[in-house]
């Protein structure tokens, strides 16, 4: 299959090094849900939701997928196109990904395969009010 | 091997993808 290059994120490289919300440095391999709870609830702009998968299907691309979350508690539908090997951390399971052999290979980090029914963490804005 | 002087560091929000953003009054 046709290999474009990658233009992912350089964060998901294993090794590099996140910033929590409290100051605390972490190797992204490292990271824990409790993590993310943390930090958001530090954070005063950004609260932690949960989208689940609801379908995985083919994207316009050959290594790109279309995954349908249905995304916190009103199940807001959102559907997003990213490439096979983009991660998504799942509640208590962690980094995820359609396919987790490529994003070892590119990334060196480690993946469960995502599936439907798993529960990602994700981020909505806080109201200002 | 040549250690890096400088390491990027990542915000933990950049992991995350924004979904549905809310926007309320």
């Amino acid at each position: 299959s046709p290999s474009s290059p990658v233009a992912l994120p350089p964060f998901f490289m294993r090794g590099s090094i996140i910033q929590l919300a409290d100051g605390e440095l972490k190797r992204v391999e490292d990271l824990k849900t409790e993590d993310f709870i943390q930090s958001a609830e530090i954070s005063s702009e950004l609260k932690i939701d949960s989208s689940t998968v609801e379908r995985i299907d083919c994207g316009q691309s050959p290594n790109a997928v279309l995954i349908q979350f249905s995304v916190g508690e009103l199940k807001a539908q959102v559907c997003v196109e990213v490439l096979v090997e983009y991660p998504f951390f799942v509640f208590g399971q962690g980094w995820s990904s359609c396919c987790p052999d490529r994003t070892t290979q590119l990334f060196e980090l480690s993946c469960a395969k995502l599936c439907v029914g798993d529960v990602c963490v994700s981020l909505t804005l806080r109201s200002l009010r | 091997n040549v250690e890096p002087r400088s390491v990027p560091v990542f915000p933990w929000h950049s992991l995350v993808p924004f979904l549905a953003p809310t926007q309320s009054d």
